[in-house]
């Protein structure tokens, strides 16, 4: 029988229309912090405590075991559904 | 809980609101519902009241918008960020906004309220019997007027309880058309349109005109989502086309192929590398009575809560019980202490979703909004096709007197003929009849084509179902309209197909095998490529060398039962295909042998 290509992987695309969401963790995380009140804007790229203590803090707020790390948990909470409102300031 | 800084609050009880448009996921009564449920939930712990305003300046002021949509916080597409809501304060403080990116349900998946019908307005039940058959959807089945309908218990046979599902044909949202149904087609800019549009529009909202001219008249409702329609992506509210092809793939159901999240989502034409256009097929939703109950907590004064199983937790959870949480309730009562009389005042509206814990066997008391005057109201039950699969058989005659035009055994020359579905259709200025195969019973009808077709004009030239993919290919004059179940791709000139522009009609059409059509204009033909939708090659064949004995300048052409048939005048010319042999087999009368006419 022939043989087919091998495979690459599955493809993903970009579907027209929609935001380019290909930030890694760790961009999505700033975003997030940023976005939600935890974090200035600007003021994470300045050291790695800055965005160890937002994690701190966001954790704490969304009864996530408080690590400081961008872990699984954390990450997932902060992929999951939610109202707009900042978490954390006006 | 918290409170907003500066602990934000109304100065006064009696909280108005008003709702300034609605999702096209829902319908207005359930929407409405939802709202009025969800600050009824604030109320009954608190000394406000909440009245809705139907006008004017009100304190929460509630809107369903996407991306950026006017407040300079935009919203992210579908998932993600749901709603957001403003502290109390004047003007835009205390309003809240919903995305409309979101697929808006009750949790569980589209909640589909019918509306006319014998139901009084009850629910759809999915899955439903009709005919033998099983329906998870709403259907135009058994109706010659393209209306949707379901049935709202398991078994319509055996129960016959229906109601009509959403459809821009039987209302319209907001606008000022009073929701009204669409018009089609309709004219707006000088061009014509046959379904909903977003032309115009900055918002991706779907529109239509509820009169034949909105130049003239202005009038516009926003187009309500059918129980099939896709959400986000960039064709929102149409149905998902199947099968689809993606990345030279052929897809038949919904997919997550292509993208890393896993959702799932389907094309809205038939190839998705060439037209591009998608949207994210149906899930459970998101609950708009709990994510409004959680906005209005904000409107109100609360913020965010730390407490995971409160209602003012920021993450969207579903829950089927009472939604507040003590922490909520205390929060709430800080601000504004705990209710004075002893009996909460009921939400303005009954529950459709008793205690939040039903859904399919809700019983709304509301009775549907009327949306015109009674006749226009579709009265009559979906009523079952004589024989055949149910897809096939809309069997709801026009309800105007019998007048000439609709005796099938007057009409001398038909427009088109074609087999569609099994049975031979007969096109005549708007109507058509149609006659079961291998039966000597008269024509059923006349239909009118604009209710089972409603983007096709009166005037027909050809038409044709290809047996491979069950599309119907409708010609007139230069145009061509295909059909897939109810969505329609077209017009489209004919020169897409590969056809010369000086080509001014197609007069028949005969499938082959292979995928393959002939594509007849008066003495000439052409191979159409059904799957690419082109045809082989620019110089036609000549039907004189291909089909001995038949007449010289036909106007109809189709294939009925594996022969062809060749109409001039009133009779017609069958040409048996067997062998690759084309020989005419016999010589009839349109009226006597195919209609069954006396």
């Amino acid at each position: 029988a022939p043989r087919g290509r091998p495979s690459a992987g599955p493809i993903v695309i970009q579907f027209p229309g929609e935001k380019t969401n290909n930030l890694t963790n760790q961009q999505f995380a700033e975003e997030y912090l940023n976005r939600y009140g935890y974090v200035p804007a600007g003021l994470l790229h300045r050291d790695g405590s800055s965005l160890k203590h937002a994690l701190r803090k966001l954790q704490r707020q969304l009864a996530l075991p408080v690590t400081g790390e961008l872990d699984s948990a954390t990450i997932a909470a902060m992929r999951a559904p939610r109202c707009g409102v900042p978490d954390v300031g006006r | 809980f918290q409170t907003f800084e500066g602990e934000l609050k109304w100065k006064h009880r009696n909280i108005t609101y008003r709702i300034q448009n609605h999702s096209p996921d829902l319908s207005p009564e359930v929407t409405d519902d939802a709202f009025a449920r969800a600050f009824a939930l604030w109320s009954s712990v608190t000394p406000l009241t909440f009245t809705r305003l139907e006008s004017g300046d009100a304190d929460i002021l509630i809107q369903f918008g996407t991306q950026e949509h006017g407040d300079g916080y935009p919203f992210d597409g579908k998932h993600g960020l749901l709603a957001h809501a403003f502290p109390p304060g004047k003007g835009i403080q205390g309003d809240a906004h919903f995305d409309d990116d979101e697929f808006w349900t009750l949790g569980k998946g589209a909640v589909v309220q019918t509306r006319f019908g014998n139901a009084e307005g009850a629910p759809c039940h999915f899955p439903f019997i009709f005919e033998g058959s099983s329906y998870s959807s709403c259907t135009t089945d058994g109706r010659s007027d393209g209306l949707p309908w379901c049935s709202t218990t398991a078994n319509y046979d055996t129960d016959h309880l229906y109601g009509f599902c959403p459809s821009e044909l039987l209302y319209t949202l907001d606008g000022n058309a009073n929701g009204e149904p669409c018009v089609f087609p309709f004219t707006f800019e000088g061009r014509s349109y046959t379904a909903c549009t977003t032309d115009g529009r900055s918002d991706g909202y779907r529109w239509c005109a509820t009169t034949a001219n909105y130049d003239k008249d202005k009038l516009y409702g926003f187009c309500p989502n059918r129980d099939t329609a896709v959400t986000g992506g960039n064709s929102q509210g149409e149905p998902c086309v199947f099968p689809f092809t993606f990345l030279n793939r052929e897809y038949s159901a919904c997919t997550s192929d292509g993208r890393t999240d896993g959702n799932l989502w389907c094309a809205t034409t038939d190839n998705f590398d060439r037209d591009h256009k998608w949207g994210f097929c149906q899930d459970p939703g998101y609950s708009l009575f709990l994510v409004a109950a959680h906005e209005f907590g904000h409107a109100l004064g609360l913020d965010h809560s730390s407490v995971p199983e409160a209602l003012m937790f920021p993450m969207y959870r579903f829950i089927e019980g009472p939604p507040l949480h003590p922490d909520d309730v205390k929060g709430i009562q800080h601000l504004y202490g705990p209710r004075t009389e002893p009996d909460p005042k009921p939400p303005t509206s009954a529950p459709l979703e008793p205690d939040s814990t039903t859904q399919s066997n809700a019983c709304p008391t509301l009775p549907p909004r009327p949306t015109g005057p009674p006749t226009d109201r579709p009265s009559a039950p979906p009523t079952a096709g004589p024989t055949g699969p149910p897809t096939a058989n809309p069997s709801v005659l026009p309800t105007e007197p019998l007048d000439p035009a609709d005796d099938v055994c007057g009409i001398q020359i038909f427009d088109a003929i074609a087999e569609i579905q099994g049975q031979l259709h007969f096109f005549k200025d708007g109507r058509y009849w149609r006659v079961q195969q291998g039966s000597k019973a008269r024509a059923q009808g006349p239909f009118f084509i604009a209710s089972t077709w409603s983007a096709l004009p009166r005037k027909l030239d050809t038409a044709f179902q290809d047996p491979l993919t069950k599309k119907v290919f409708f010609f007139s004059g230069q145009q061509v309209w295909v059909y897939t179940g109810q969505s329609v791709l077209g017009p489209r000139r004919l020169e897409k197909l590969g056809l010369d522009p000086k080509v001014r009609s197609i007069t028949g059409a005969i499938q082959h095998n292979g995928g393959k059509v002939l594509l007849f204009s008066h003495n000439q033909f052409w191979r159409l490529d059904v799957k690419k939708q082109k045809v082989d090659r620019s110089e036609p064949y000549s039907v004189e060398g291909m089909f001995p004995g038949v007449p010289e300048d036909t106007h109809d052409v189709f294939l009925y039962q594996g022969k062809a048939y060749f109409c001039q005048d009133h009779f017609f010319w069958r040409v048996s295909l067997h062998n690759q042999v084309n020989k005419v087999d016999q010589v009839g009368y349109v009226t006597y042998d195919l209609l069954h006419c006396p």
